[in-house]
């Protein structure tokens, strides 16, 4: 384990964004707001008090600066070191925090290049107030950039993160360790716009789906985050279930290696063996390491022993390491080990009992669930269960895109279409009863 | 696996010097950093990111290299001096 660092003696500190970044879309207004609810995040769990103050003496006095700039930890331009943070203690520079300005830092957004600075700046200002690095794979503390880590209205800090912080502090007062903070809505928080600012460079394509009305033709669990993808777009959620951005990616863009014509996939699958992710497109499929899709792909599904047709559904079960292949009511097992279909296979489908037939797609989720999206609802079997649980089906878009008003009992999910819209602030001119414009905006 | 060029190496060595993992050069001995030490180094930052400690630079830990991150070592002077004892 990492050697615990200083402390600080006082409880209220105070803070000041002092040079902003210069190349950035994000408004200085977004940045010290991103830093606010950074800081907010120590401050929700700990006794320490954080103030924005002006002048040149505040605690936490946050520069984004660029290469060599005079304090032994030169930044090297995109990539590479991106920020750092002084630890307490009495030194002027003590608690200070730098980002590197020439990293393109984002604020929900979908864009691999970005870098996240609300996830960043959790992670500096828990340098500034006393943390050290760590191996902890789920840590904001490990040194490692791990791309967004969510909305940060709703971000909530590792379990482990919160007890090595109250080591050195102790537990806030309002908080018990079990308790989850509250955000009370009549403090004077500072403003998060819904999208970035600059909203004329990123407008809704034409061609982009509505998350929230729309069934998916393929979900699946890759390194831990969930993956919905529809059409051309996919929207990712980090492990915890919170969705990276409003905006759908571009899988072309991501998934590097797929035929710019290729409009739609079928099934994907994150391997257990290698985890390299396999796609499925009619009777061919591809499969990536990492992002790149490998030498030698497309080949034909029937490498798996599965007749023409294509694949409605495929999840890897982490119960036998096995991959479970679906096509309208048959489900075959393929043991990737052995690299051969299992005997006595194609099964019908009805053996997982109150699952659907001809399903869009079906994922393994780090709770050990499995679940089965169909049209805009989703089945949940538990652990090496093969029967679906009580009170299932649910809305997809519901509990796992940021969706509101969805009435699961409705009476068929297509039908449910006109009960649900997307929560924030999407533009749907499809609803304008009276010629105007409809916008929603719940934030 | 491929070997790592000499390249790699001097990046490597400078990343792991940077990051905590090698005690810089000493100035006054000109002692230089033996293989041993490299290779306990490499383990160490192997270890740290969550990768199979092999104590070589295989392409994982390149990459791992490669990542964006925190500025701040990952081990203290101290830490890296006694894993060097």
């Amino acid at each position: 384990n990492i050697q615990m660092v200083t402390k600080w003696n006082k409880r209220n500190l105070s803070w000041r964004v002092r040079t902003f970044p210069k190349a950035s879309s994000l408004g200085h207004d977004t940045v010290r707001a991103l830093m606010y609810y950074a800081l907010k995040v120590w401050s929700d769990i700990t006794p320490l008090n954080f103030h924005e103050v002006a002048g040149n003496n505040a605690d936490i006095q946050i520069d984004f600066s660029r290469a060599d700039h005079n304090d032994g930890y030169p930044f090297d331009g995109p990539g590479g070191t991106v920020a750092h943070a002084f630890f307490p203690g009495d030194h002027h520079t003590s608690g200070d925090t730098h980002f590197d300005d020439e990293e393109f830092w984002t604020f929900r957004s979908s864009d691999v290049n970005g870098m996240d600075l609300f996830a960043v700046a959790v992670h500096e200002f828990g340098h500034a107030i006393g943390l050290a690095h760590i191996s902890d794979m789920e840590s904001i503390m490990r040194p490692y950039y791990q791309g967004p880590v969510g909305d940060p209205l709703k971000y909530n800090l590792p379990y482990d993160d919160k007890v090595r912080i109250w080591q050195l502090y102790g537990v806030r007062e309002s908080v018990s360790p079990t308790a989850k903070p509250e955000v009370n809505g009549d403090e004077d928080h500072p403003f998060l716009p819904d999208l970035p600012e600059n909203r004329s460079t990123i407008q809704p394509r034409k061609d982009e789906p509505d998350r929230c009305n729309t069934h998916f033709d393929a979900v699946a669990q890759i390194r831990g985050e969930a993956f919905f993808f529809k059409g051309k777009y996919f929207w990712r959620l980090t492990r915890n279930k919170h969705l990276v951005s409003l905006q759908p990616a571009q899988i072309h863009r991501f998934w590097r290696g797929l035929p710019l014509n290729m409009d739609s996939v079928d099934a994907i699958y994150e391997r257990t063996t290698d985890h390299k992710i396999v796609f499925f497109k009619g009777d061919r499929y591809w499969v990536f390491k990492d992002n790149n899709v490998e030498e030698g792909y497309p080949r034909p599904i029937t490498d798996f022993g599965l007749p023409p047709g294509g694949v409605d559904a495929a999840f890897s079960w982490s119960h036998n390491d096995k991959t479970y292949l679906f096509k309208e009511n048959l489900f075959w097992c393929f043991n990737e080990r052995e690299h051969r279909m299992d005997d006595g296979y194609p099964m019908e489908t009805t053996l997982w009992k109150g699952i659907p037939t001809a399903m869009d797609d079906a994922m393994a989720w780090s709770d050990g669930s499995t679940y089965f999206f169909r049209g805009k609802e989703y089945w949940k079997v538990l652990d090496n269960k093969m029967q679906a649980e009580e009170g299932y089906p649910q809305i997809t878009a519901r509990d796992w895109l940021v969706c509101s008003d969805m009435q699961s009992d409705g009476p068929s999910a297509e039908s449910s279409r006109t009960g649900a819209h997307s929560r924030q602030g999407q533009h749907d001119e499809s609803r304008s009863e009276n010629a105007y414009e409809v916008c929603s905006c719940t934030s | 696996a491929p070997t790592p060029t000499a390249e790699d190496i001097n990046r490597g060595v400078d990343w792991l010097t940077r990051f905590g993992y090698l005690p810089p050069p000493d100035p006054v001995t000109g002692q230089l950093q033996t293989q041993e030490e490299l290779s306990k180094a490499i383990k160490a930052m192997q270890e740290f990111g969550g990768l199979k400690p092999t104590g070589i630079l295989d392409e994982a830990t390149l990459e791992l290299m490669k990542t964006p991150r925190c500025s701040l070592p990952d081990l203290s002077q101290s830490e890296a001096t006694r894993r060097k004892r």
